[in-house]
């Protein structure tokens, strides 16, 4: 699956 | 937000707070590895640069400003402060970190999710943070008395780092597209580290000892 893109993390 | 989540970047946070507390009410740095938090503060200026570009939430950038403010701030204590760094166990920590620095960025620039700059820095960001604790665990196994303000704060980065695991499980089983595989391999690779020391610190905390690691 391709990444979401977003790097909500930490 | 999972509770995952919420629970491992709280751990994360009272890890900075006991470091910080040590080094401002006991004015001690004793049994802390210099190195390791010079690695933490380079691995949180290289992943926050999205500070500029991407906002998410207020509580994201709150804790992004709180894990770079702290991390150079730790530094710094530990660097110049007149009183703190006299008690920086420099001789037994000798770690040579910047070695760890190429290889990782041989491999940012390798394996990333896009080949950008602020890609590639934040691959980056992420391969040194499996690493960075390195130094501090060298320097524990070194260091024959350990207190416990240092005990705890490798014990609440660990704690950070299982609960971190968890949140991506979570996420894999309750989000479509979230597929992060840079960050949990290396995520994974530096949960394992934390293993070998967790051993010892349980143990002699069943047995009800001082914590003393094999030589």
């Amino acid at each position: 699956a391709e990444s979401s893109g977003l790097k909500d993390e930490l | 937000m999972n509770i995952f989540r919420l629970a491992g970047d709280m751990t994360h946070l009272f890890s900075v707070l006991v470091l910080l507390l040590k080094i401002h009410t006991i004015k001690s740095c004793a049994g802390i590895s210099l190195k390791t938090q010079e690695l933490y503060a380079i691995v949180f200026t290289t992943r926050y640069l999205d500070l500029f570009t991407t906002y998410i939430s207020l509580y994201n950038t709150i804790m992004k400003l709180i894990f770079l403010g702290s991390s150079i701030s730790i530094v710094w204590y530990m660097r110049h402060h007149k009183v703190v760094r006299r008690s920086y166990d420099k001789d037994q920590d000798t770690f040579r970190h910047y070695l760890l620095m190429l290889p990782c960025l041989l491999l940012a620039l390798l394996i990333n999710e896009k080949f950008t700059f602020l890609e590639v820095m934040w691959a980056f960001s992420l391969y040194l943070e499996a690493v960075a604790i390195l130094p501090q665990l060298v320097l524990l196994q070194r260091t024959r008395n350990i207190d416990n303000l240092t005990g705890q704060y490798v014990l609440l980065l660990g704690a950070y780092r299982a609960l971190y695991v968890l949140n991506w499980i979570y996420r894999y089983f309750t989000e479509e597209n979230y597929v992060h595989w840079i960050t949990w391999v290396s995520g994974i690779v530096q949960t394992l580290l934390y293993a070998d020391f967790f051993y010892y610190y349980f143990q002699s905390w069943k047995n009800n000892v001082k914590l003393q690691l094999p030589a």
